[in-house]
């Protein structure tokens, strides 16, 4: 399909199972064309992707196929932004932070491993002011759910039966907990994890003896250990 | 177009060795 086509087709309002084949097709396509491709697509099929993943979020009861169509979409969001163009619609774009900050759901462990890798390269490669707008996506995706702003992140922690959401949520709080210039608020965000359930779950996380995770949990110690120096 | 493309990629490459976090705190 064209990127035209991709756009009408989103346009239309297609059936979930439908939904899902076009939405790999598109993830292919994303991934394999040039970024022209994606430049054609990103003008109006941007704004149709997230308009789709809105609308699954907001179903109150979710089918198995609307959570696959949930996480093809981050797919689809990913292989969209792997590339300069469509990396800035995403940093410019605070919807996107918003819809990425409530796909952080831990009931939804692949989908939500590939969410929060996304929002660390976000929070590592945007501006100043990027880690304030994604603590803003998250607290309020947050007061949707009435729970602590970190509660999600940490639960995805103590999933023991996905390694790889555990490494992808421990480089999560290390890409925050190290974005701030101020000594205060990186120590602000630390203790906000660890008073949040991370201190309970450490020592567990580092019997695991998993060389991806031993990386992230010794960012997290030495830059803990620079705070406290620095203090 | 080559230079444009990998973005995602190598970011995720960076955070997951470390190199990511040790580069920020230069």
């Amino acid at each position: 399909l064209s990127s035209q086509e991709y756009v009408h087709e989103l346009r239309s309002g297609i059936s979930e199972e439908k939904l899902l084949n076009c939405l790999e097709s598109l993830r292919v396509s994303l991934t394999s064309n040039p970024v022209s491709w994606v430049n054609n697509f990103g003008h109006e099929g941007l704004g149709l992707l997230l308009d789709v993943l809105e609308k699954l979020l907001d179903k109150r009861q979710q089918e198995s196929i609307d959570k696959k169509n949930q996480h093809k979409l981050i797919q689809c969001l990913k292989a969209f932004m792997n590339n300069k163009y469509g990396l800035q619609r995403i940093l410019g774009d605070e919807r996107s932070l918003l819809l990425l900050a409530r796909a952080i759901d831990p009931k939804q462990p692949n989908m939500m491993t590939e969410t929060v890798k996304i929002l660390s390269a976000i929070c590592i490669v945007g501006e100043e002011n990027m880690l304030d707008k994604i603590l803003g996506a998250i607290t309020i995706a947050a007061e949707r759910n009435n729970g602590e702003r970190f509660a999600n992140i940490v639960e995805g922690l103590e999933n023991h039966e996905a390694l790889q959401l555990q490494v992808a949520c421990m480089q999560f709080i290390n890409a925050l907990v190290t974005s701030p210039e101020e000594l205060d608020f990186r120590v602000h965000l630390r203790n906000e994890f660890l008073r949040c359930g991370l201190k309970k779950i450490l020592p567990d996380l580092k019997e695991k003896e998993n060389e991806e995770l031993d990386i992230q949990l010794k960012v997290f110690d030495e830059n803990k250990e620079e705070d406290l120096i620095e203090m | 177009e080559g230079d444009e493309t990998g973005v995602m990629d190598n970011l995720l490459e960076a955070l997951q060795s470390g190199e990511a976090f040790r580069d920020r705190r230069k």
